[in-house]
């Protein structure tokens, strides 16, 4: 061999212009293959979000949306003088066809800013509630996309997905999470080049958590006690054809007798101020509702789900396992800058508890859904996970950088579009929990009915 | 703004079926399926 290396003559000629062509289309193939397969998971092999899509993707990265958010936010909130506000709110109903007829108050002196006139109420009976349906929409807009979740992946519009886990916060088995810095997909085989199982520390509203008391443990139920919730405003009334959509069910399930439940002692019903690193429970006390005020409304709810209250101790799955002959079924709503923007419930469900993801403020606009993969799960939401008459049922209102902030009636205790610094945001998925247990003494959560206000969304 | 719905429920024959289509207005309150 060293011989014949020595002695073959070398002989060079041009390659033909093809050849080369051939070259680079394979180099550019393996890159955009490599590219694909690469897949950056965390320990368990679960997707770790990051920012990818076009161009237009990443010049949206760069700008200091939430800071935008907030310069926004602060000049909504600016009182306009009293003689402009019915040329300026007119104005902006004729340029996003707000329908001025159906708002409450109608006097337009009545809103002295703009993000009091974009947050307005409806007259009551405004939108009457369809009661033969199971399920009805939760705000004013437009159907973006719905299906079934196929593989725990939701399809964002035709082609994207994102991973359901992501979007409502994944918890393995020790409640902890481990973080993969990279991990590479070589041709089909998945490498984890290294894991890095730490508790990171998440610096929110200025206090340090670590990571695992952050999201809280699997499994770990929360030790609060009970007390009655804020009454939410019904603005909407059950149209009049309402009949019960709740199976008949016999009172002697449905006790409106204090006694037949273990009501709390008097201090049970105001929970203790929360103490650093507690499990927080964000339910409103409403000190002077009596018990049995609360009960009715809670038995009525129960009533509407169709499930006696007094089994409901049990806790709801987080569409970890859905029972045999169910499926996961996902829709997703979008709220154009002219639509009412409060939201209600869109049946009779329990609120056990909510993660407050701190994500980025991307525009939440179709444009942009359709090219920004993950776009659900990078941006700032709230996720209001509990449990309705067939399982698990969940809402989750994502902000956007016009609409930064999100409000929830029974939370006293949720700050949204928080100014943190870039260098201590917290990494995607983080998320602050907080629980509602404290809201009803027999359903372990926020009780709602369909058709009862929930919250909205603010400007900036 | 956004707001995304995620729910268990009855597949099958007998199972859940969206009443709304990709792209239309929809107001609060108004039913999504059956």
């Amino acid at each position: 061999a060293s011989e014949a290396w020595r002695r073959t003559p070398t002989k060079w000629y041009p390659l033909p212009w093809f050849v080369g062509a051939m070259l680079l289309v394979l180099v550019q193939w393996r890159r955009t293959v490599r590219k694909e397969a690469e897949v950056h998971v965390d320990g368990d092999g679960h997707e770790v979000v990051r920012l990818r899509g076009p161009w237009q993707v990443h010049i949206l990265g760069a700008l200091p949306l939430r800071n935008l958010s907030r310069v926004w936010g602060y000049l909504n909130s600016l009182e306009l003088p009293l003689w402009f506000r019915p040329y300026g709110y007119k104005i902006y109903a004729s340029l996003f066809g707000c329908d001025l007829s159906e708002i409450e108050p109608s006097d337009l002196h009545a809103y002295p800013s703009m993000g009091a006139f974009f947050y307005r109420a409806l007259k009551p009976g405004a939108r009457p509630i369809d009661a033969s349906a199971p399920l009805v929409s939760p705000a004013d807009g437009t159907v973006l996309h719905f299906g079934k979740v196929e593989g725990a992946r939701v399809e964002q519009v035709k082609g994207l997905t994102y991973s359901l886990d992501a979007l409502l916060g994944l918890e393995d088995q020790s409640g902890k999470r481990t973080r993969v810095r990279r991990a590479e997909a070589d041709l089909g085989k998945r490498k984890e080049i290294e894991v890095v199982d730490d508790e990171e520390f998440a610096n929110v509203n200025g206090i340090e958590y670590s990571l695992n008391q952050l999201i809280g443990g699997a499994g770990s139920t929360p030790s609060t006690p009970v007390t009655p919730s804020a009454p939410s405003h019904p603005t909407t009334q059950r149209s009049s054809s309402a009949s019960t959509s709740a199976t008949e069910s016999t009172d002697e399930e449905f006790p409106t007798d204090p006694k037949a439940y273990s009501t709390p002692s008097s201090r049970d019903r105001h929970p203790s101020p929360q103490k650093h690193g507690e499990r927080i429970d964000a339910s409103v006390v409403e000190p002077d509702r009596s018990i049995q005020e609360t009960l009715s409304h809670d038995v009525s709810v129960a009533k509407e789900m169709g499930v006696s209250p007094t089994l409901q101790r049990t806790r709801s799955t987080y569409g970890a396992t859905v029972r045999p002959g169910n499926a996961l079924y996902f829709m997703v709503v979008y709220l154009a800058p002219g639509d009412y923007h409060r939201f209600h419930s869109p049946t009779a469900w329990v609120v056990e508890k909510r993660r407050h993801f701190m994500g980025e403020l991307f525009s939440v606009s179709p444009y942009v859904a359709k090219r920004l993969e993950n776009l659900f799960v990078l941006n700032e939401r709230v996720a209001l996970l509990g449990r309705w008459r067939h399982g698990f049922f969940s809402m989750i209102p994502v902000g956007a950088t016009n609409v930064g902030s999100i409000k929830i009636n029974f939370d006293q205790q949720l700050r949204t579009n928080l100014r943190h610094p870039r260098r201590s945001r917290p990494p995607p998925g983080t998320y602050e929990e907080a629980t509602y247990s404290a809201a009803s003494p027999i359903l372990n959560g926020q009780p709602l009915s369909a058709g009862e206000e929930m919250g909205g969304f603010c400007l900036g | 703004s956004t707001i995304v719905l995620v729910w268990e429920a009855p597949e099958g024959r007998e199972g859940w079926e969206f009443g709304v289509g990709v792209g239309e207005k929809v107001k609060v309150g108004q039913g999504l399926g059956r």
